[in-house]
């Protein structure tokens, strides 16, 4: 049974090994995809793709485009909900999304 | 009181780092907690 | 017996975290499909129109929304420069970040939730590099760890 479970955990140690190599590859792939001058300027939605993704449709859509590193808080005060925003590296971007 | 803190504005982070807020959120909701218990409707607060 | 239980609990440690790499491995790929699908169609919306869309009628990614019934009230405070924000919400909301929309948009081909037809896997397959396809097939019949 030991040289059983010897086998079994060098194998498993195989198959996080290649698996860490692949997030790393992805991860890559993705950060080159996302910050291609091209792919930037074409990475966008438009406030009707919003609409659709939400159910139900004639819901307020606030929409956040915060710089890097954006401090969000969600906390339950005694009334309602609160949410906090703080940047440290540039203004935040509010703005709801219209409804027709 | 409960508080949730992430950091936001990096596209493509972990998978759904909002699931714990949206929990936590929508396990107590207001609307009907207050009219439970039949707590006075809140100030008048200014519309977004 | 000792070192069988030890080497037990090293093979059950090592089970866990192939588990969830292997979650973190499929989400960095259904997120990849999203992107360049999302690419893909803006481009041939914008090839069709002969025109790009005015800024203020897109919303360039990274973005998060919040969606809340139409009673809410929101209580927003602003500080001059725009670098803090305070929203006070009478009621329930949810929150979700740009990836989540890309696939509610159908952009990830319904891999998320393992419900993506023969016709799109060919597709994703075309979208990722060759070591990462036979995720794609195990993601397409349904095996998708949750996160």
């Amino acid at each position: 049974r030991f040289q059983e479970l010897q086998r079994e955990v060098s194998e498993l140690t195989e198959a996080e090994e290649k698996l860490d190599e692949l997030i790393n590859k992805c991860s890559l792939q993705l950060r080159l995809l996302t910050e291609d001058t091209h792919n930037k300027k074409l990475g966008y939605v438009r406030c009707q793709d919003l609409r659709d993704t939400v159910d139900p449709p004639e819901q307020i859509i606030m929409v956040i485009r915060a710089p890097p590193e954006t401090q969000m808080q969600v906390s339950e005060p005694s009334e309602g909900y609160q949410i906090s925003l703080k940047s440290s590296k540039g203004p935040i971007d509010v703005f709801l999304c219209p409804e027709d | 009181r409960s508080r949730i803190l992430i950091s936001i504005g990096e596209s493509f982070g972990s998978a759904d780092k909002f699931q714990k807020i949206n929990q936590m959120v929508s396990s107590t909701d207001w609307s009907l907690k207050r009219s439970l218990d039949g707590g006075a409707a809140p100030k008048p607060l200014k519309r977004l | 017996a000792q070192e069988c239980e030890d080497l037990e609990v090293e093979r059950q440690r090592r089970l866990e975290r192939i588990k969830h790499k292997q979650s973190q491995l499929q989400e960095l790929i259904m997120q990849q499909i999203a992107f360049k699908n999302l690419v893909q169609r803006n481009r041939q919306a914008e090839r069709q129109s002969k025109s790009s869309p005015s800024p203020n009628t897109v919303i360039s990614l990274p973005f998060i929304i919040i969606n809340t019934s139409k009673r809410t009230v929101i209580d927003c405070s602003i500080s001059n420069d725009k670098f803090e924000y305070l929203f006070n919400f009478d009621n329930m909301f949810e929150i979700h970040d740009d990836v989540e929309v890309l696939k509610r948009m159908g952009l990830a081909f319904g891999l998320e939730s393992g419900r993506c037809n023969p016709e799109q896997l060919k597709i994703a397959r075309t979208l990722v590099p060759k070591a990462m396809q036979p995720y794609l097939t195990e993601m397409a019949q349904g095996a998708v760890n949750q996160p």
